[in-house]
């Protein structure tokens, strides 16, 4: 996956992502693709989550998921889940889960309730990097005004760290993969520095939505496990998706 | 670059997306919160139910080649639909929902909304 919140020079956020899902999942040597992210393709679908006749939140999602990868609270905030590799993994808290030790929640239930019933974007990201987990993951939170972009970097239990966007500090964006922005990548799935080098290229004076769609079409941020590319502006309250192909020749990750 | 990772220059003009990275819009339908949870997802269940059955079918086969002897999914689902009860609302009668208009079992249906916590096995 890859996870992008920008602020344009007029303090406009956008949040762009690829949706990238079924590594080692069964490969088709014919038509060099991963058979799970294929059948994912087809159901892709945007939702729109209403109460009382209202919109509450509108998400890209999987047919059949209930949890919430991808979503916007429109007007408010954006959120975007990326998976986080640890030992300390979600088989360990499924095992507790088994055994009857339940104070921690599933994943994409937390991203689910938030995008439902939080109401700022400082809510949101206090309930994404204070509540229990039963897996890691990276949660990127885009809000409604000058400065609101974050990685939350989280352990099962613990919120390990965050980044800010700081435009003082040059920082007019964050961006994340799959692995600790402190650390190096893994040598062989380096999509971090592809996706920095274009952002880069752009400059914040020509982030936009299309740009940001250039950077996500962009190989190897485009591999053949993306399944969808996601585009949120908050101040418009818009989510926009799209289902992608990786023609030959394409990284498998 | 045509060797991996096959970096490319930084694409552009991309948008409105076209061409063959891009393969098709997303269809949009509503969930009604006000409504019983077993139900919301009646509408998006009932038009993705071929495609739904169909990646099933695919992580079944998965599941069959490293375990042929299909205890695997047996195991599935029989446990799964006991973890199906312990899920918090509304998500455990969302899933019950889903189940019961696909017709797929209970436990692949558990199986695939857990998948997040399962798949770092």
């Amino acid at each position: 996956c890859t996870s992008i919140v920008a602020e344009d020079h007029k303090g406009n956020l956008i949040h762009g992502r690829n949706l990238d899902f079924g590594l080692f999942m069964g490969w088709d040597v014919k038509n060099k693709s991963w058979i799970i992210s294929e059948k994912l393709k087809p159901l892709v679908v945007n939702l729109d989550f209403r109460r009382n006749n209202q919109t509450v939140f509108k998400s890209t999602n999987f047919a059949g998921y209930v949890g919430m990868l991808t979503g916007i609270k429109p007007h408010t905030f954006t959120l975007t889940m990326n998976e986080r590799f640890s030992l300390d993994g979600g088989y360990i808290g499924i095992m507790e889960w088994v055994l009857g030790k339940r104070d921690g929640m599933w994943m994409s239930f937390l991203t689910r309730s938030v995008l439902e019933d939080a109401n700022s974007y400082e809510e949101a990201k206090t309930r994404l990097a204070q509540t229990k987990l039963l897996a890691p993951a990276y949660f990127i939170l885009g809000g409604n005004q000058t400065g609101q972009g974050c990685i939350i970097t989280r352990s099962r239990l613990l919120n390990i760290d965050l980044l800010e966007i700081d435009v003082k500090l040059g920082r007019w964006y964050v961006l994340e993969t799959n692995y600790d922005h402190w650390e190096e990548p893994l040598f062989l799935d380096d999509r971090r520095t592809p996706a920095m080098k274009c952002m880069n290229q752009t400059a914040q004076k020509n982030i936009s939505v299309n740009t940001m769609y250039d950077v996500l079409s962009t190989k190897p941020v485009l591999n053949k496990l993306t399944t969808y590319t996601t585009l949120m502006q908050v101040s418009e309250g818009k989510l926009e998706s799209y289902i992608r192909d990786c023609p030959n020749p394409c990284m498998p990750w | 670059q045509f060797i991996p990772p096959y970096t490319e220059d930084c694409r552009t003009d991309t948008y409105p997306p076209n061409g063959p990275t891009f393969r098709g819009a997303v269809g949009w339908y509503t969930v009604d919160l006000d409504s019983p949870p077993s139900k919301r997802w009646d509408a998006v269940i009932t038009e993705k139910k071929t495609h739904l059955v169909n990646m099933i079918q695919a992580i079944r086969d998965l599941a069959n080649a490293f375990v042929p002897s299909g205890k695997l999914i047996e195991l599935v689902d029989v446990t799964l639909p006991i973890m199906a009860d312990t899920l918090p609302s509304p998500f455990s009668e969302e899933i019950k929902g889903i189940a019961a208009v696909s017709g797929i079992p209970l436990g692949e249906v558990v199986l695939f909304n857990i998948f997040y916590e399962v798949f770092t096995v």
